[in-house]
């Protein structure tokens, strides 16, 4: 079972869960044509 | 035998439970490891193209970073003289690159849109976008397919080229999805 | 302690003008000149006076910053979108600020007073976020600081002479503060780590590029720091959904690693596997598979393969652990150096087991870092003992010899969770060829042979089996022990009744079998 610091921890994981990091966090700002992305269909070419 | 967790039976116990238990497949079993996005067989390093560890595709070109003189960045002075985006007034061939390299990305979804409205339908077997040659008599045709010529978009080569095909209709994509106002 | 009256004014005032200034430029244009115009007047204002007030300066930047960040992102009646851009542009600016003031501090030729200043703005940004993570726990965001680390970082590794020179120390200084941030002391922050410590700029700069592979160890550190936070939710075995999050991205990163930096994975493998709880079998095993990319590996499936004959199983793997320091107590260790010279006294065998033992709490009875080491220890002394000797190993070297006592010994006197610890240690050494995969490859295989009971043989198949059965990669040493198992009828391994004890164990077996021959 976890200890009390391990459930801690992961009481901060699941929230930070909700507010994943974005693509774009790690990119320099783009001036034209920010990613947006979208739940493409599967069969669309994924790469 | 050994009745514990640490001998055959305990890997059966833990096999059997991982059966009806999806969380407990990826340490029982594992995952298909090239199912995540990276090209293990690439004969290049896929570090610098690396979309970070939440990516299912690595990074595209035009994701990358790359200092370029300063000279080279005009952006700033022609941005505001641009025309807007405006898929309508694109030919095929620009809607194409535009869905092609935009994969994931509202502008696939706009551009799909866009090429469905010009006639192209998009193969969901084949994966291809393919559109009646115009003029062209249809060799036979039912309530469920039809035989004809079709124009077929070859991405590899970029450019049209005409083929004989059995087209079944429920193998075409419907009128892609244009509610992504919000996205934009 | 309290700030001096007026400098969180002077700060809020200086940061807005310098956030201006800076979305003012085009992108990517010179902004030296705007930037000592700036110092000019962050002098005026006596914030460069003393360091103190820099210190503090930077704090309070951070802190407005932060807070421009969080008032932002709750105010719902803007779109992501742009939230986003709002919040980049004023994150950037600050970055921006910062990279100059190190780029210019002190003489162009001084590395010193830049690397000073660098080490201090992570600091306070690292204390800051600490501070922030405590405070607001579950409210807590990461993209701020995330944002803040990625762009310092690429900023400072613009192809500028005078960053040229303070590259590694850039790094260095980098991973002592991800270090600082590690996910088990900032767990809101783990996802956000994890994007930083995978950057491919951070990782192409410390993996490619530092001279002579400095950056390895650092980067190394960083991965156990993962690995330790991961380890008590993965032995929990059931993951939930935010554990499976960052267990994907870890393979992800591992995945890149095993393709491009497998070399690397060779020489940490032994520290790596220290932290990976034993469950994680499939993430062991692709540390355990990378192999040198100069090397050919022969087919593990070559019929009558003859790995005795490979060239490469004379030399031994590098390995960047010093097993030896970590056999403790030292007067243990004194025991067994003691036992490997002369093979006595037959007590040192029969002490061996509680030597090994921690507590009688269940999942921390073992000591498994001295298992492990104590496993590698014996076989490297093992390996150089037969040399000296003018032989080679194979079964019958290995046998009859102290070392092979110690083996023998312990596969015997354990219970079951001892057992299985002690034969992991053996089988996390089955890599690549090389001398340590062909030793403990015929370990395995003797321990088989001589075992006294159907317990021992039911469980070097169970560590080798449950090895096999995950998706790929396996590691080529895996591969020819357990063809040698069930191919060679010395071990009549298919006469034996845990083969045989489900109908699902049967299938296994066979399937396994199939595919290995």
């Amino acid at each position: 079972p976890l200890q009390k610091e391990h459930q801690s921890q992961f009481q901060y994981m699941e929230a930070a869960f909700y507010h994943m990091p974005h693509p774009s966090d790690s990119e320099r700002i783009r001036p034209y044509v920010q990613r947006t992305p979208y739940p493409t269909q599967t069969y669309y070419i994924q790469a | 035998m050994v009745n514990d967790q640490f001998g055959i039976v305990g890997l059966l116990t833990f096999i059997r439970a991982a059966e009806t238990d999806p969380d407990l497949v990826s340490l029982a079993l594992g995952q298909d490891l090239t199912a995540l996005g990276l090209n293990l067989n690439s004969p290049e390093n896929l570090y610098p193209s690396f979309g970070g560890p939440w990516a299912e595709y690595p990074c595209r070109p035009q994701d990358l970073d790359f200092n370029v003189p300063p000279e080279y960045i005009i952006n700033h002075a022609i941005r505001d003289k641009l025309a807007s985006l405006k898929l309508s007034r694109y030919k095929d061939d620009l809607l194409f690159f535009i869905f092609y390299n935009n994969v994931g990305e509202v502008l696939q979804m706009m551009a799909a849109s866009e090429l469905y409205s010009r006639e192209w339908r998009y193969h969901i077997e084949e994966k291809v976008w393919i559109t009646q040659v115009p003029g062209m008599v249809l060799i036979e045709k039912t309530s469920t397919y039809e035989r004809g010529t079709y124009y077929f978009f070859d991405a590899q080569n970029w450019r049209k080229v005409a083929k004989e095909f059995h087209l079944e209709y429920n193998k075409l994509e419907s009128r892609p999805s244009s509610n992504f106002s919000s996205h934009i | 302690y309290e700030d001096p009256p007026g400098l969180v004014e002077k700060t809020d005032y200086l940061l807005r003008e310098w956030i201006g200034i800076y979305n003012s430029q085009p992108q990517g244009r010179d902004t030296t000149k705007q930037f000592t115009m700036f110092v000019h007047q962050m002098n005026v204002h006596g914030i460069l006076k003393t360091d103190d007030l820099i210190t503090r300066f930077f704090r309070l930047s951070t802190q407005i910053c932060v807070e421009t960040v969080y008032r932002s992102l709750t105010d719902k009646s803007v779109s992501m979108n742009l939230t986003r851009a709002k919040i980049y542009h004023t994150l950037d600016a600050f970055v921006k600020l910062v990279a100059l003031l190190v780029k210019h501090s002190g003489e162009a030729n001084n590395t010193n007073t830049k690397v000073h200043l660098l080490n201090k703005v992570l600091g306070i940004v690292a204390g800051c976020l600490l501070q922030d993570h405590d405070t607001r726990v579950i409210d807590f965001h990461q993209l701020p600081y995330q944002r803040i680390f990625t762009m310092l970082f690429l900023e400072l590794n613009s192809p500028e002479p005078v960053l040229e020179t303070i590259n590694f120390h850039v790094l260095t200084a980098f991973c002592h503060t991800l270090h600082i941030l590690r996910p088990s002391k900032a767990a809101g922050f783990s996802y956000a780590w994890l994007e930083l410590v995978s950057h491919r700029t951070f990782m192409g700069r410390i993996l490619a590029n530092s001279p002579q592979q400095k950056g390895w160890p650092m980067y190394a550190q960083l991965l156990i720091d993962l690995f330790k936070h991961l380890s008590p939710f993965l032995r929990n075995a059931e993951l939930a959904k935010p554990v499976t999050m960052l267990y994907k991205g870890t393979l992800r990163v591992l995945l890149v690693l095993l393709h491009d930096f497998p070399e690397f994975l060779c020489d940490y493998h032994y520290n790596f596997c220290d932290v990976i709880p034993p469950n994680c079998i499939q993430m062991r095993n692709l540390i355990l598979s990378a192999f040198p990319r100069n090397m050919r590996l022969p087919d593990p499936f070559t019929p009558n393969l003859k790995v005795d004959m490979l060239p490469e199983i004379s030399y031994g793997p590098r390995i960047l652990a010093n097993v030896s320091i970590m056999i403790t107590p030292a007067q243990f260790k004194k025991e067994l150096d003691s036992y490997l010279k002369a093979r006595a006294p037959v007590t040192f065998l029969s002490e061996l087991r509680s030597n090994l033992q921690l507590s009688s709490a269940p999942g921390v009875r073992y000591n498994i870092l001295l298992m492990n080491a104590l496993v590698l220890y014996v076989g490297s002394q093992a390996i150089s003992h037969i040399r000296s000797k003018g032989q080679t190993p194979n079964m019958s070297t290995i046998a009859h010899s102290a070392h092979m006592d110690i083996f023998q010994n312990l596969a015997v006197d354990l219970d079951t969770e001892g057992r299985y610890l002690f034969l992991n240690a053996i089988a996390n050494q089955l890599r690549y060829p090389n001398s340590h995969t062909h030793y403990f490859s015929c370990t395995l295989l003797y321990l088989f042979a001589e075992a006294n009971t159907e317990a021992i043989q039911e469980q070097i198949t169970r560590v080798l089996l449950e090895r096999l059965i995950v998706n790929r990669p396996h590691p080529w040493g895996l591969l020819i022990t357990f063809i040698e198992l069930i191919k060679n009828p010395t071990y009549k391994f298919w006469s034996h009744e845990f083969v045989r004890c489900a109908p699902e164990i049967e299938k296994l077996f066979e399937s396994v079998a199939r595919s290995c021959m």
